[in-house]
C-alpha cells in the first residue's frame, strides 16, 4: 500500500448561502487543513499524525466552532471537547467540557497515548494536559468578538416576557 | 464542530473530532464529539468516522459506531451505511447533522441532512475537492 487519503469537515450547523458570505475565507480554510494533512501522509506520515495537526489548524483557526472562536454555553464560558482514535491499536482518548487546552485534540491523543484511559473531563483533563507539557492558555483566548456578539445576541432573543 | 478522518500509506486509519459544543447550551452539557462510538470511530477493518450535529441524537444512536458495524456485519460500502446512519436513523428522530467516513481502501463518504456540511477530500489518486452545500 502506498496511497492515502484525508477527509475533513468543519461543521455542519445553519449553514446558507446568506451566513456565509464570505465563503472565500472557508474554503481557503479547508484548503490551508487539506495541505497539512496532505503534506503528512504524503511524506509517509501517520494517519494519527494528520488528524492531529489538522484538527489543531481547525482549533486555531477563529471562523469555526473549536478551539478560538467556539461558541459559548448559557452562562458565557467556553466548553471545549474533543476525541481521537487509532484504528490500527483500537486506542482511543477523549477530553470534554475543558477551558484552558490551547488544542484539545492534543490532550485527547495524550489521554489516549499516556493515561491509561479513554475520557478525561474538565480540571482534571487540564491537569493531566498541564503536566504533560501541552500548551494551556487563559480562558479569554477562546473568545473573538464575533462568536460573543452571538453569544449576546442568541442571549437576547432567548428573552420572554 | 471540526473533524477529519486518515488513511496513511501504512494503511492504518485515524479519525478525530473537536468541538465548543452548541451555542447556548446548558453548563456541564457534552455532546457527541468526546464520546468514542457516538461522534468519533476508526478501525482498521472497517472505516474511520467523525461526526457533526446534534450531539444527543448521535450519542443514542451510536452513530460512529453504528456505521462501523453496518460495514463491518452487514457489509454496506461506506456510502450506503453513512447515508443510511443520516436518512433512515437520524432524520426520522429529528436529529441533524452529518458525517464523514473513509475506509481502509481510500473509499470515502460524506452524508449530512442539514443545508450544508464544510467538507474536504484529497486522495494520493489526485482527487481532491472543497464544498459546503449540497452540490
Amino acid at each position: 500500500q502506498n496511497s492515502y487519503a484525508i477527509m475533513l469537515h468543519g461543521g455542519a450547523g445553519n449553514i446558507t448561502q446568506e451566513n456565509t458570505k464570505n465563503s472565500e475565507q472557508y474554503k481557503n480554510a479547508l484548503d490551508s487543513a487539506m495541505f497539512i494533512g496532505e503534506n503528512i501522509l504524503k511524506n509517509g506520515g501517520s494517519s494519527l499524525d494528520a488528524v492531529e495537526k489538522v484538527i489543531c489548524f481547525f482549533e486555531d483557526c477563529p471562523l469555526f466552532n473549536a478551539g478560538k472562536g467556539a461558541v459559548f454555553n448559557a452562562d458565557g464560558h467556553n466548553e471545549l471537547d474533543a476525541s481521537i482514535m487509532d484504528g490500527k491499536t483500537l486506542q482511543a482518548g477523549a477530553v470534554a467540557g475543558v477551558s484552558d487546552i490551547k488544542n484539545p485534540i492534543s490532550a485527547a491523543r495524550l489521554v489516549m497515548e499516556k493515561s491509561g484511559h479513554v475520557l478525561l473531563i474538565t480540571d482534571g483533563a487540564s491537569k493531566f494536559a498541564r503536566e504533560n507539557g501541552l500548551e494551556m492558555v487563559d480562558s479569554s483566548y477562546f473568545k473573538t468578538e464575533e462568536s460573543w456578539q452571538r453569544y449576546l445576541k442568541a442571549k437576547k432573543d432567548d428573552k420572554h416576557g | 464542530t471540526v473533524g477529519c478522518v486518515a488513511l496513511d500509506k501504512s494503511g492504518n486509519l485515524a479519525a478525530g473530532t473537536s468541538t465548543g459544543g452548541m451555542s447556548m447550551k446548558k453548563f456541564g452539557r457534552v455532546g457527541d464529539s468526546p464520546i468514542i462510538g457516538a461522534g468519533t470511530y476508526a478501525n482498521n477493518n472497517t472505516c474511520a468516522v467523525s461526526c457533526t450535529g446534534w450531539g444527543e441524537f448521535f450519542i443514542r444512536n451510536s452513530i460512529a459506531f453504528q456505521i462501523n458495524a453496518l460495514i463491518a456485519f452487514k457489509n454496506l460500502s461506506v456510502n450506503e451505511a453513512a447515508d443510511y446512519v443520516i436518512n433512515q436513523v437520524l432524520t426520522p428522530q429529528g436529529g441533524t447533522g452529518g458525517v464523514i467516513v473513509l475506509d481502509a481502501k481510500g473509499n470515502f463518504a460524506f452524508s449530512f441532512n442539514t443545508t450544508g456540511m464544510f467538507r474536504a477530500v484529497s486522495k494520493s489518486d489526485g482527487t481532491r475537492f472543497i464544498k459546503m452545500f449540497k452540490e
